[in-house]
Parts: C-alpha cells; sequence; structure tokens
C-alpha cells in the first residue's frame, strides 16, 4: 500500500 | 497535545525562524552550513509526503508546510540569494556518509514496508543525524556567531522536549515509537557538549568560541 500509518507528530 | 510536544514543536519553529531571521537582516550566511540545511530540507520532504494522504488537524498541516516552506527559503537563501556569503570553504562534511547508511537502515528497520513508510523512517533517522556539518563547520572555524548558538540550542532542545513528550504520551496514551524515540534520543545526545557551551559561554555573555 502506496501509505504511512498515521502520524500525528511533527 | 501535551505542553511538552507543544512547546517542542514552538522551539523547533523559532530555530527555523531565528535563521532565517538571522540570515535575511544580515544579508549574510557566513557561519551556517548549507549541507545541513539541504538535509533538513529533505528530511522535511520525506517526512510530510503524508500531506497527500492523510489529513491529522489544521495544525498539523500548517505546521508541516510552514517548516517545509521555511527550510526551502532558508535553502533559497544560502544557494542562491546569499550565495557569495556562504562559507563552503569550512563546509566540508560529506554528507553522502550520512545519506547512505540512513537510507540503508531505512530499508532494514521500519515499521512497515511501504515506500510512504520507509521515506518517513529515512527522515527520522536522516534527522538525528544532520545537524553534524554544522556542529562539524564549528569545530572547524572554532566559533560561532551568538544567533547562530541560539539557533542550535532551540533545535536541540525541541527534540529534547519531544523526548518527554514520548514519556509522557507512554504514561497517560499507551503510545510508543521505538524509531522515533531511538533517533531521537541520538539526536538530543549530540546537542548535548554544546548545551554545555552554551550555558556555561553563550549565556553568560561570551561568545562561542572553542580552545585551539
Amino acid at each position: 500500500a502506496f501509505e504511512m500509518m498515521e502520524k500525528d507528530e511533527l | 497535545m501535551n505542553i511538552f510536544r507543544l512547546t517542542g514543536d514552538l522551539s523547533h519553529l523559532a530555530a527555523i525562524i531565528i535563521l532565517l531571521l538571522k540570515i535575511w537582516k544580515t544579508r549574510s550566511c557566513a557561519g551556517i552550513s548549507g549541507k545541513s540545511q539541504l538535509l533538513f530540507a529533505l528530511v522535511f520532504t520525506t517526512r510530510y509526503l503524508d500531506l497527500f494522504t492523510s489529513f491529522i488537524s489544521l495544525y498539523n498541516t500548517s505546521m508541516k508546510l510552514i517548516y517545509v516552506a521555511c527550510s526551502y527559503a532558508t535553502v533559497y537563501l544560502i544557494y542562491m540569494k546569499f550565495k557569495a556569503t556562504y562559507d563552503g570553504n569550512h563546509d566540508t562534511f560529506r554528507v553522502e556518509f550520512l545519506v547512505v547508511p540512513v537510507g540503508g537502515l531505512s530499508f532494514l528497520v521500519n515499521h512497515d514496508f511501504s515506500p510512504l513508510e520507509i521515506l518517513w523512517t529515512f527522515s527520522i533517522y536522516l534527522e538525528s543525524v544532520a545537524i553534524l556539518p554544522q556542529l562539524f563547520m564549528i569545530s572547524k572555524t572554532g566559533e560561532a556567531e551568538t544567533i547562530t548558538t541560539h539557533y542550535l540550542f532551540f533545535l536541540g532542545l525541541y527534540r529534547a522536549l519531544y523526548l518527554i513528550n514520548w514519556i509522557w504520551r507512554y504514561y497517560f496514551e499507551g503510545f510508543f515509537d521505538l524509531i522515533a524515540v531511538v533517533a531521537g534520543v541520538v539526536q538530543t545526545i549530540l546537542y548535548c557538549d554544546f548545551f554545555y557551551l552554551y550555558v556555561t559561554k553563550v549565556l553568560k555573555g561570551k561568545k562561542l568560541s572553542l580552545p585551539a
């Protein structure tokens, strides 16, 4: 899959 | 969002703005490593590709856009607008010694073997060492302008505050990201020597100069 796990930090 | 995370982000933003203003106001990027700034632009570019795939919050999106825009503006000022003032002779760190191993490691140690996740991992690893060309430049010239030390202080403080944020999140949210934490510890350790000099010299009104 062309996506990453959700990252809420910068 | 806890207070450590927020002050961490603001500290990061302060660092970026201080550097931009320093270059803009003095019309010079003397003493600044263009290579470190190129690496930071690469860090933000590879980390924030999720701007295209997911929306977290208005805060998250705006900060990402600001960081990316500022890092590209900084690179533009150093390599284009004020190129004549760029001290390339002292900016001699071999960045391939960072980018290649970090690239390899991000393929080997990541949370998920997908393109965006690998690029995110690459950016986390690269950020932890991206300041090395700047520190190398300071050790080579033996000194740094006071405003440059303020920049480095806020940039170092940001990841240190994130470390406290991760401890907080581990206890109160059960959140734990090993890759970010290990890289964050490495990143913060690299600043320790500088923090010592900043507190013992710069905060006492002296210029940061290293013994010959």
